[in-house]
């Protein structure tokens, strides 16, 4: 598996459905001023795995993450982060997957599936999210809306958060996942106790 | 169970100071379990010898240095249990620019392997990364904009 | 005394706010006081405003956000009880350019009061020292040698 | 008063004698590789004012403070910090002071008030440490010895480590001074408890 491509709509300071698209071409940094966003992403991808402490998110309650206005525009009722993996078996039949733009900020209005695959073949879209899916892709959504309800989907039909969870199970995204080192967990391994240090490694076993 | 935790605390303990070597250019590390009356009550702590130096605890060592063998830590876990990526969100900002030469090794000896990501502030790591997401707030909602920097075009 | 507490409260509020402004180029700071059941239970949190984004407690702004305000705490109880010196040791580590431009800006400002020793890794903060002092260690010995930046003379 | 030198030997990492000079050039940085000793300076002045918890010093035990030892070097059984300080007003009658480097290992052998001092009139020296005390100057000595023994001494003269707490107490730099904020210090304002906080301003009122 590999890692293709995060979207994001309505979750924490992301308020515009946002495309980040990997194309393995090696070492992706993320810059910019503090506090614009950097870490927001980090938490996105934490959250579509199916992390279910708001804490770990920095947040107080889940709600939370959900985008909640500036003083000229009123906050949003749903979060959905949208990650794509990729068997490279797979893809590599496919071919058309590396034309995307590698980051864009999708024009408002665009649903998932729609804007730059609009012109091909609605053939493959049989599923809830109208989601395009290619062959060899693995696509998790997660949604929250403000009235408290949660929805899971993987490859576009709806499922339960234990499904995603088992899916990555092994993989090394599972919920003990060593994946995402957050910013100040390092300061965290160093000032925890012992025993809680060995609890890291009864994880991972 | 029992079992499983040893073997994961072998491979891992192995992995912690290979990573350390390489993190440090040197030196020695190792995983200890430490006593406690009951099993549960036991923990595990980092005793670690940077090049040049004496062994100690790793709550002894400089800010740089305890920065840099959590994160010999944290890797030589993600090597137990590797996945298609890992983010790293400013683990180089304690570093001193040797330390993040060798940190950004580190990272391209593995990134064949593994999509890395980094979140940073500093030029030296920006500077091994052929593709920089570059992220903006703007009336407090946050923008992305990406700039690839291939041996063809000119960084943007 | 409760009446020396709220005093010096009032006071170290003032200097918060105001450094704050500084550090952020804008926005609004206060400290407040929460309730707790007994007085000893009360405690005090940071409400902060960056310019242009929401009021918020400090816990849930950026990592580097969330240090420059630490930091404009700390600056304001030292103005409250000033001292001849003030060390700052790598404050600087989360913040990006334009904030570490703002941050020795303020050192700048208050330098002719204070000696401000800057233990740091970053160039910019360097850059308004007129002398650094640089730390070397051999055979685990720590060394000292200085180098004075005058108008006069080039940099060692 | 203002900074005007801090000495240090046997000191953490700094086996040989070190002396550091501020001439009130302004803004002093220092620098070095992760490390060196840059925050054992810093400890060391925490230590000279008074501290009395090890763990402040980043140290499990005070002991911990003393050079212990490398593979080429033994330990010693002595840690000693001098902090000079001085008051501008009886300085300007003085004049003599500038002429010290602003930095140095000063070569091994030499002893508190020798080296660059030895040329000049003994008249001065009548104090226990044998150091010669300019108009307006405040010398502050603590000594650790590796048997536990503490001495503390003031313009070269043995005191108690009240008296030091005293000097200071109200100048900025006695027991709840905010003239040293430590590596990490900041992390440790922000992950704690409310309570704690106020307690900062308790302290410092
Ligand atoms: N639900 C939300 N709605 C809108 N904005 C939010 C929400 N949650 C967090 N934010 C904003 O996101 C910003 C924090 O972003 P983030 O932590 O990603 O910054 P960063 O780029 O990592 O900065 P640093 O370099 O300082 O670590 C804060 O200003 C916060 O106000
Ligand atoms: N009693 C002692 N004897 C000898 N060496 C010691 C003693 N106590 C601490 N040290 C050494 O001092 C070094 C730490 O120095 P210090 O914390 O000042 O580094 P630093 O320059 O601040 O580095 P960083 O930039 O990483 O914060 C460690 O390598 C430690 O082994
Ligand atoms: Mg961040
Ligand atoms: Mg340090």
């Amino acid at each position: 598996l590999r890692l293709q491509k995060v979207e994001l709509v309505g979750f924490k300071s992301f308020a515009e459905r946002t495309r980040i698209v990997f194309n393995g071409s090696g070492v992706a940094g993320v810059v910019g001023p503090n506090g614009c966003g950097k870490s927001n992403i980090s938490d996105a991808i934490l959250w579509v795995l199916g992390e279910q402490s708001a804490k770990t998110l920095r947040s107080s309650r889940m709600a939370d993450c959900i985008f909640n206005g500036t003083a000229t525009r009123p906050p949003t009722n749903l979060a959905e982060v949208t990650l794509t993996l990729v068997d490279p078996e797979a893809e590599k039949t496919a071919g058309e997957a590396a034309a995307e733009a590698p980051a864009e900020t999708v024009p408002a209005g665009q649903e998932a599936g729609a804007g730059a695959e609009a012109g091909r073949s609605d053939k493959k879209r049989k599923n809830r999210l109208n989601l395009r899916i290619l062959p060899g892709e693995v696509v998790v959504t997660r949604r929250l809306y403000r009235d408290g309800t949660s929805e899971y989907y993987l490859n576009g039909e709806l499922c339960r958060l234990r499904d995603i969870q088992e899916l990555f199970m092994g993989t090394g995204l599972g919920p003990e996942s060593y994946a995402i080192i957050e910013q100040g967990r390092i300061g965290q391994i160093l000032s925890s106790r012992p025993s809680d240090r060995r609890a890291i490694i009864e994880e991972a076993a | 169970s029992r079992q499983q935790f040893e073997r994961a605390f072998a491979v891992i303990n192995q992995n912690f100071a290979e990573t350390f070597r390489t993190l440090f250019g040197g030196g020695t590390a190792t995983l200890r379990l430490s006593e406690g009356e009951e099993a549960g009550e036991a923990g595990i702590d980092l005793i670690c010898q940077p090049p040049g130096k004496r062994l100690q605890n790793v709550l002894l060592l400089s800010g740089g240095e305890k920065a840099l063998a959590a994160l010999a830590l944290l890797i030589g876990i993600f090597r137990y249990q590797p996945s298609p990526f890992c983010i790293l969100d400013e683990v180089d900002a304690p570093l001193d620019d040797s330390n993040v030469g060798r940190f950004t090794q580190l990272i391209q000896e593995m990134a064949p392997q593994t999509q890395f990501i980094l979140i940073t502030h500093n030029k030296k790591t920006m500077e091994i990364a052929p593709v920089l997401y570059g992220v903006t707030m703007q009336g407090a909602v946050s923008q992305i904009v990406s700039v690839r920097f291939d041996d063809a075009a000119p960084a943007a």
